[in-house]
């Protein structure tokens, strides 16, 4: 189960639009 | 998915990474916030690009910058540092 703080859910968001990012940089 | 839109695969990678990262450094918890701390300022810094677009063209933290603050926070945690390399945009 994940116990996450506001802190840890926008750690989780940056990283996601990482993903993104490198996502669009890809295509 | 479009490129506008994150992913549900990225998303999933993104919670069980941070998950793996906060578990990894529980005797550590320092870490684990400087790590928050440094995805936090270069959020905060590229946000400040976008709202001064066309001003002095400042780039704010680049990627590399990131990786090498986050290499050195994950020294010895190789696994650690090679999958944020793939979050990256052009690692």
């Amino acid at each position: 189960s994940y116990d996450f703080t506001p802190l840890d859910s926008s750690a989780v968001y940056v990283l996601s639009s990482m993903a993104r990012l490198r996502r669009a940089s890809l295509s | 998915p479009p490129a506008s839109e994150t992913s549900p695969v990225e998303f999933d990678s993104a919670i069980s990474y941070v998950n793996k990262i906060k578990n990894r450094f529980l005797d550590h918890p320092e870490i684990y916030r400087a790590f928050l701390e440094i995805l936090h300022t270069y959020q905060k810094e590229q946000l400040e690009v976008k709202e001064s677009r066309g001003g002095r063209g400042s780039s704010g933290m680049t990627e590399d910058e990131v990786f090498s603050k986050v290499a050195s926070l994950f020294k010895g945690q190789e696994d650690l540092l090679a999958e944020f390399g793939q979050f990256l945009p052009d690692a």
